[in-house]
């Protein structure tokens, strides 16, 4: 059925954190990356035969490294994210 | 650059997102 996909809607990803931008910033970076390595047109939502709905989760900043007075040297990002893609003609799930 | 860091953050997880899509 994927061969039959020809155009994706990609909304901005909804973002339950409170990081200013994040949800829009991971959107544009899928547009770009669809627009890189897949065959299919990014449209606005109403024309698009598929659609791929993204939700921020959480977005969790540690620090796992620090200098010798204790200043923070080494952070780690980490995204949760669920998306789910669906073929808006028959409703269904395709990932 | 921190802004830098976390933007290469999201652009890894755009590619993980479009894996999905192939």
């Amino acid at each position: 059925h994927r061969e039959q996909v020809r155009s994706i809607a990609v909304p901005v990803f909804a973002c339950s954190d409170d990081r200013p931008g994040l949800g829009l910033r991971l959107t544009e970076a899928v547009h770009k990356e669809i627009q890189r390595r897949l065959p299919y047109r990014v449209v606005p939502g109403g024309s698009a035969d598929s659609r791929l709905i993204g939700r921020v989760l959480g977005a969790y900043k540690d620090v796992i490294g620090e200098t010798r007075n204790d200043d923070p040297r080494t952070l780690q990002l980490q995204l949760a994210v669920e998306v789910t893609w669906t073929d808006m003609r028959t409703q269904k799930v395709l990932a | 650059s921190m802004a830098t860091a976390s933007q290469q953050v999201i652009d890894r997880m755009a590619r993980q997102i479009v894996d999905l899509l192939e």
